[in-house]
């Protein structure tokens, strides 16, 4: 929050669109005004109400450049919008620049339901958020705007001002906020981890950490934001640095990107590897860069691909302690580095030489993931 | 390999106006002073914590990357300080 109780005194607030964007219909800048300020709403008692002529508390209009409030826009990307936080005249105001490119749902250009409900978010009184998974982080992020659903740290925010929404139906379940995953926790189990162009990727939920030889801080962000098309909630993934590709598995489909370009093609059902039908989604992937083989782990076995004759090796599957000598629970994700094999299993990971199947040691997910 | 410089002339310009506009750096008035941390530093080390990136008071290609973002335009302080 911005502090000094910098809120709204009352729970019923009026907006009023003074102008439009060409970049969409009317019908769906109202729209999506509209449910921005319902995200609020909805975990809150506050209730907002349109009117057409006169000043409303939420003045929400369209501008570019210098717009008459001496904080001018700059043109496009860079700053998408501004707000002011609850008072009377610009208080509450939300200003959005023309010179962007505003979209009703569409990862080419910024949706305006996303970059609105931030706003509205000071124009409520929030302040911006460092959790990198939240809806006032000052950095804009794409999501799928028909599954939003308001972060838990935004929610914890508004309700310390407001409280939380009276009308609520309790009957009524509604997804729980998501958090976002902390490198801290010591309990965490990730989705997936993998290589890509020398980095490697941790994942979990929604979000993924980079980590690269140059820096030691992993840093945090949606996977949204590098591949807007791909999986949230990932099973498995892997990378193939010979064709430059990245695999993301989850139920029965897999996605592949060149880099951060989708694949022609994909996402296809992970048949296309030659896995059998019975096998609905994998655990884990793991590409040995010195056989060219990619390990798929389901259960307590593991299948090998060929990725050059690309086709599954005979003989598969195999138990997977029959290899990783010492693995006896399910494997979670896996990868290699500096030619050593990792092989998660909850928040443990083994460590092994794959040319001698010698485990060298058991480690934490901090290993890697540093916790900064 | 780290390259020798990843930071222009230009991009330490825009740096500047970044933590003018989002970050309330302010311009410095008078004889600088020659001791102690640079202003710039100063908040350049703010803007990295806040992001979550690694600590240097330096501009690097990380936080140049972090700070060419698409993002939300009035700082707090100052969206604050209007009302």
């Amino acid at each position: 929050t911005f502090g000094n109780s910098l809120k709204w005194e009352k729970n019923s607030l009026t907006y009023r669109i003074e102008n439009y964007t060409p970049d969409m219909s009317v019908a769906e800048v109202d729209d999506s005004i509209n449910r921005a300020l319902q995200v609020w709403a909805k975990v809150t008692p506050l209730r907002f109400t349109r009117i057409y002529s006169g000043t409303a508390d939420i003045m929400v209009s369209f501008g570019r450049q210098s717009h008459g409030d001496y904080y001018p826009f700059d043109g496009p990307s860079g700053t998408l919008a501004h707000a002011f936080a609850p008072g009377s005249g610009i208080g509450g105001d939300a200003h959005f620049d023309e010179d962007e490119m505003f979209t009703f749902s569409s990862n080419r250009g910024y949706v305006l339901f996303l970059v609105a409900a931030h706003e509205f978010g000071h124009s409520l009184g929030l302040s911006h958020s460092d959790d990198p998974g939240a809806l006032m982080y000052p950095v804009y992020s794409y999501r799928d705007p028909s599954t939003f659903v308001l972060p838990r740290d935004d929610v914890n925010g508004i309700q310390s001002l407001y409280g939380s929404n009276p009308s609520k139906d309790p009957s009524v379940p509604e997804p729980p906020p998501p958090t976002t995953p902390d490198a801290c926790d010591s309990t965490m189990v990730l989705d997936a981890v993998t290589t890509l162009r020398g980095e490697m990727l941790f994942f979990k939920d929604s979000f993924f950490w980079r980590s690269y030889p140059q820096s030691n801080t992993p840093q945090q962000t949606l996977i949204t934001n590098f591949w807007p098309n791909a999986p949230v909630n990932i099973d498995a993934a892997y990378e193939n640095p010979q064709s430059d590709t990245i695999f993301f598995f989850k139920g029965s489909r897999v996605w592949a990107f060149t880099g951060y370009r989708p694949v022609q093609g994909y996402p296809k059902t992970m048949n296309s590897f030659g896995l059998p039908r019975a096998v609905r989604k994998i655990d884990a992937a793991l590409h040995d860069v010195a056989s060219g083989k990619t390990l798929f782990f389901v259960g307590n076995y593991y299948f090998s691909y060929d990725e050059s004759r690309q086709t599954m090796d005979r003989g598969f599957p195999k138990r997977v302690d029959q290899t990783f000598s010492g693995l006896t629970n399910k494997v979670t994700a896996a990868f290699q580095n500096r030619g050593f094999t990792y092989i998660y299993s909850g928040p443990y990971m083994f460590e092994y030489d794959l040319r001698t199947k010698w485990l060298y040691r058991v480690l934490r997910n901090s290993y890697f993931l540093r916790c900064t | 390999c780290v390259p020798v410089s990843e930071v222009t002339v230009q991009d330490e310009s825009f740096a500047e106006n970044y933590l003018k506009n989002f970050f309330n750096m302010t311009e410095q008035k008078g004889p600088s002073t020659r001791r102690g941390i640079s202003p710039l530093s100063k908040k350049l080390s703010e803007m990295q914590r806040f992001f979550g990136l690694h600590i240097t008071g330096a501009l690097d290609g990380e936080t140049l990357e972090m700070m060419k973002k698409p993002r939300c335009g009035v700082p707090d302080g100052k969206i604050a300080r209007f009302s």
